[in-house]
């Protein structure tokens, strides 16, 4: 799976996934990151892409809980984005995302993340495990 | 506040032992990528072009699994699916089960600009990918010989990555996930 979030200066939010899904899955599997508000989602407050296992990620709409928890309990994105990894089925689920603020985190419970960064005061990052 | 970018290549069981040859292009794709992204933010594009064209480049790396390189079905095939959404207008649109659109992403946007739906799959995907004339390549054009392989590993092991998971040692220490 592959997938990029964005922010402009001004707060405008955009996500996108893409994948070729499972190695030997059924044909006619659906059931990835790049169903809406499932691996994919975004709104005034964050845009989210997800990655990892998709069955587990659709079952706990992991996108959408992580703008559902910054709009119901106004947790910052970095909280609400940990606390959905954190309860996420453990090794199946990682995701990036973006706030409307310009803030970015990239949280995973997986061995790890081909993942990268950068914001607009400088902070560049690039990764693949956790240190 | 200021603009941000992120963008990842998968999440799963990557062992810390990843060969340098399967680590060190997908590390060089995903710093291309964030270059690309970076510049396309500082030049005012909007941040639904930047994500479609950041997907765009990740799906042409035959080292990542999407596009180009992505993993095969039980049969051998490649069934793709993408999505985008812009968080203004909260816009939205997605494909799945198309096998011969080179740029999944790009047809997800299409669906969700030029049609009255946000979702489309299979020969409906595919027809209306012929509509919009998107670029399409023949089926061997997504399908990698490390692919192939994989498959042929995980039908020995007779795992479907639903349920077995392959050792390191057995996928050369290499995501089977996302």
């Amino acid at each position: 799976t592959v997938g990029c979030v964005a922010v402009d200066a001004n707060g405008n939010l955009a996500t996108a996934t893409s994948t070729g899904g499972l190695v030997n899955k059924m044909v006619g599997r659906i059931g990835d990151t790049p169903i809406i508000g499932a691996g994919t989602y975004a709104n005034a407050l964050c845009a989210v892409s997800a990655t990892g296992r998709g069955e587990s990620i659709i079952k706990h709409t992991i996108a959408r809980d992580v703008a559902a928890l910054m709009d119901y309990k106004g947790f910052s994105l970095e909280k609400a984005s940990n606390t959905v990894i954190t309860k996420s089925p453990q090794g199946d689920v990682g995701l990036i995302a973006v706030s409307a603020d310009g803030e970015v985190t990239m949280p995973f419970n997986s061995t790890g993340m081909f993942r990268a960064c950068a914001t607009q005061d400088g902070y560049r990052e690039v990764g693949i495990w956790s240190d | 506040m200021g603009w941000a970018i992120a963008l990842h290549g998968g999440a799963g069981e990557i062992s810390r032992s990843l060969p340098l040859d399967k680590k060190q292009p997908r590390e060089a794709t995903l710093r291309r990528c964030l270059d690309l992204g970076i510049s396309l933010l500082k030049s005012g594009r909007t941040p639904l072009d930047v994500v479609e064209l950041v997907v765009r480049e990740l799906e042409c790396c035959p080292h990542f699994n999407a596009g180009r390189g992505s993993v095969l079905t039980s049969d051998g095939t490649v069934e793709m699916e993408a999505c985008i959404m812009d968080g203004n207008s909260q816009e939205c649109g997605a494909v799945s089960g198309v096998s011969t659109v080179v740029h999944p992403i790009s047809l997800a946007r299409l669906v969700m600009e030029k049609t009255p739906h946000m979702y489309l799959a299979f020969d409906g995907a595919e027809a209306f990918a012929r509509t919009q004339g998107v670029e399409i390549a023949e089926k061997s054009y997504f399908i990698t010989p490390s692919n192939q392989e994989r498959l042929k590993l995980a039908k020995q092991s007779k795992s479907s990555d639903y349920n077995t998971e392959a050792t390191p040692t057995e996928n050369e220490g290499d995501s089977h996930l996302g």
